[in-house]
């Protein structure tokens, strides 16, 4: 037979050497593409939703830029003119969007005091909202988790230092 | 050159940028872009920036200079942290593409690209010189993110939607594919990561490859991959890739993936040169250029039993080679005495002087001239098919014998040392693609040369060879599936009555499996 | 073993290896601006 590399011999190398150190025959053997965060089996185009050469998965909604007309890019001209949202009439998920999208913005703290007024108090060191679980006297509370964007509940032993008190939002409104 | 700069170009070009960057800061002024723009424009004027050109490319250059010293000072300032760092950093390089996009579009009469594009070529020269003398100057400590940015940043604003930048959408893209040929990792290795991505941007990738009418960008995307090509195979080459090295073939895999899934027809395309540029080792992404085929196209399954493969009416076309591959038939007489043979089949000299124009070199991994081997191949064959196909026949594994073109393949199988011959062999495999009359020529060719070969070192080369870009992990070439079910299968080739069948547990368990997969 | 030239390529992606691009480097930058700007408590998000 061949005694060289180029052979079936060298070819039983490759084999052989998989079990052992599959590092070492990766070009060889190949890997999986499947593995690497593509549909490959998606009727729709890739490359739209292609996040780039090291992302392991493509581009959610939200990352893909979408040019829109001029003129629905408005908030210059309006922002001065909207009406102020009516706070006590909002539902608590929109309570928490306004507090974790305008950062050092009044409507951050108004937004706080609001979901002070329905029994959230903001942990200081855990920074979470959390309230009672109505009947619940047993240390299990509900809390509000930005990332997954839920209310989930969780065991907590609360220390009231702990707990931030109201924002003073006449006192800021006045410091305006 | 600094020193030639006039006085105060400098200052002034410090101040003009930071005015601009502090207007292009302020959100409200989206509504009034053009007046402020007009606006900035005549400031350039009275602090005559805009007077001579060379004034314009000094200007470009000190503020490109100036955005990167500040690219440096943000980055090793330990008081940001990286997201600060990298938000500052877009802050400048954001407002000076912005300047520049403004200018491209604007200036020069209207309905004349020539003004506009000479400003876009100049500035992306410009950035590009001054990203090579940094990589030289910082070596190791070379920092991408203000290059990176200031590519993408430009490339994304050229293509907003606007009538002028439409219409320019060629020269853009050919300008920018230039640009990033300059930049090619084997210029700027430092810079090797942000260059794929920039190469493989999702609104880069579909300008180039789909928006851009009669596939014009198809050539200039076929040179960026060949760039990618090259600079990967000295590295491919070793058994154990690096940490480096891995990331970046990775992420080539990726992009071939989506051209394999988006674009096939242009790897169908251009497959040849690519195989030209990838090592013999990197079978898994030499089989996924060679796993394309035309998406209106409709592949028989190669394990339908008693396929007629010669009965496939796409064996009567020749594929697009979108490759100038006769021009690596060198030298000039080398190519006259090989016409000369496939016409008279002489003088008889010929094949005994074949080995010596392929071997270039004793050194071991680089002893043969790849794309001259990979050329000849590919000529003869085409020769063979017009040859056949001129007399009305459809060749096949009797009427390919006896002729010159079969006789130059066989010399090389039979004359060859080991090596030749794989290389050879991996010639021939790199036209087993999808149903067109190369793959049926070329399966023919390979077939036949097991079933004549004098020696069976031969036929076990064919077998590994064959068998290499199989066992490999998906995805396959069709016409590589079809020819070794063949071998297999047709009793003429007596395959499994070899000594290299069974010569270890493992390859017997190989071929037992595939051959299951088969039956 | 790889020629004098390819080890230069080599060390320098290797050193790029150490600070890769990332997608958010390819995205335009969201500048977030408060309209009614007020000091809030440190421990309330920042970002």
């Amino acid at each position: 037979m061949v005694n060289n590399q180029f052979g079936m011999v060298g070819l039983l190398t490759f084999i052989r050497a998989a079990e052992s150190d599959p590092n070492l025959v990766t070009l060889a053997l190949g890997n999986d593409l499947t593995g690497l965060g593509l549909n490959l089996n998606s009727q729709e185009s890739l490359h739209p939703t292609f996040a780039g050469p090291f992302a392991d998965h493509p581009c959610r909604v939200q990352d893909v830029e979408c040019n829109v007309p001029t003129e629905y890019l408005i908030n210059y001209a309006i922002k001065d003119k909207l009406s102020a949202p009516i706070l006590n009439k909002l539902q608590e998920d929109l309570l928490f969007f306004l507090f974790y999208t305008n950062i050092g913005d009044i409507w951050q703290m108004m937004a706080a005091a609001e979901l002070y007024g329905r029994d959230w108090r903001f942990h200081i060191e855990e920074k979470i909202w959390i309230t009672r679980i109505p009947g619940n006297n047993q240390g299990k509370f509900y809390y509000f988790d930005a990332q997954s964007w839920k209310r989930m509940s969780k065991d907590f032993q609360i220390d009231a230092e702990k707990l931030d008190k109201c924002p003073n939002i006449s006192a800021l409104v006045n410091m305006n | 050159n600094d020193c030639d700069d006039p006085p105060g170009l400098q200052e002034k070009t410090e101040f003009l940028l930071k005015d601009w960057v502090s207007i292009y800061n302020q959100s409200n002024n989206l509504s009034r872009e053009t007046k402020i723009f007009t606006s900035f424009v005549q400031k350039m004027n009275m602090y005559g920036i805009l007077k001579t050109d060379d004034l314009i490319t000094r200007f470009f250059r000190q503020a490109t200079q100036i955005c990167i010293d500040l690219v440096y000072r943000i980055l090793n300032d330990p008081s940001n942290s990286p997201l600060q760092a990298r938000t500052k950093i877009f802050h400048w390089i954001d407002a000076f593409v912005h300047l520049i996009a403004l200018l491209v579009r604007h200036s020069g009469e209207a309905g004349n690209p020539t003004t506009k594009i000479n400003l876009l070529n100049k500035v992306l020269g410009i950035v590009l010189g001054i990203l090579l003398q940094d990589q030289e100057l910082h070596g190791t400590a070379f920092q991408q993110l203000g290059y990176h940015r200031f590519f993408v940043m430009l490339f994304l604003e050229l293509s907003s939607p606007d009538a002028v930048l439409e219409s320019l959408m060629l020269s853009i893209m050919t300008a920018f594919s230039h640009t990033y040929h300059l930049l090619n990792p084997a210029l700027a290795p430092g810079f090797c990561y942000a260059w794929l991505e920039l190469i493989s941007h999702r609104i880069f990738i579909g300008r180039i490859l789909a928006q851009i009418p009669q596939q014009k960008g198809w050539p200039l995307y076929s040179q960026l991959l060949l760039d990618l090509f090259r600079y990967l195979a000295p590295f491919l080459r070793n058994a154990e890739l690096a940490k480096p090295v891995q990331l970046l073939y990775k992420g080539t895999l990726r992009v071939l993936l989506v051209l394999l899934h988006d674009f096939p027809e242009f790897l169908c395309d251009y497959h040849f040169g690519f195989c030209d540029a990838i090592p013999p080792n990197c079978i898994q992404m030499r089989n996924i250029i060679l796993a394309a085929f035309p998406r209106n196209m409709r592949l028989p399954d190669p394990f339908t039993p008693n396929l007629k493969v010669d009965m496939l009416a796409e064996t009567a076309t020749a594929p697009k080679i979108c490759s100038n591959y006769v021009f690596n038939i060198q030298p000039a007489n080398f190519k006259k005495d090989l016409d000369s043979y496939l016409k008279a089949r002489a003088p008889v000299t010929f094949l005994s002087e074949l080995r010596s124009h392929l071997q270039i070199s004793n050194e071991p991994g680089s002893r043969y001239n790849i794309p001259l081997m990979n050329a000849l191949v590919l000529y003869v064959g085409t020769q063979a098919i017009s040859h056949i196909r001129s007399k009305n026949f459809v060749p096949n594994t009797s009427n390919i014998a006896h002729s010159a073109h079969m006789d130059i393949f066989q010399n090389l199988a039979v004359d060859l040392d080991t090596e030749g011959r794989y290389l050879f062999l991996n010639a021939i495999a790199n036209q087993l693609r999808y149903p067109n009359s190369h793959t049926h020529y070329f399966s023919c060719a390979v077939l036949h040369l097991f079933a004549e070969a004098n020696s069976e070192a031969i036929q076990e080369q064919i077998t590994r060879v064959l068998l290499e870009r199989l066992i490999v992990n998906r995805p396959h070439p069709w016409g590589l599936l079809i020819t070794f079910i063949e071998l297999i299968k047709n009793p003429i080739y007596k395959f499994w009555d070899h000594d290299f069948v069974h010569c270890a547990p493992e390859i017997s368990r190989l071929f037992e499996s595939v051959a299951r997969s088969c039956m | 073993p790889l020629h004098k030239d390819h080890q230069l390529q080599f060390k320098m992606m290797e050193a790029a290896y150490y600070h890769l691009p990332t997608p958010a480097d390819s995205e335009r930058l969201n500048i977030y601006l408060p309209r009614t700007p007020v000091p809030t408590p440190q421990h309330y998000p920042q970002q």
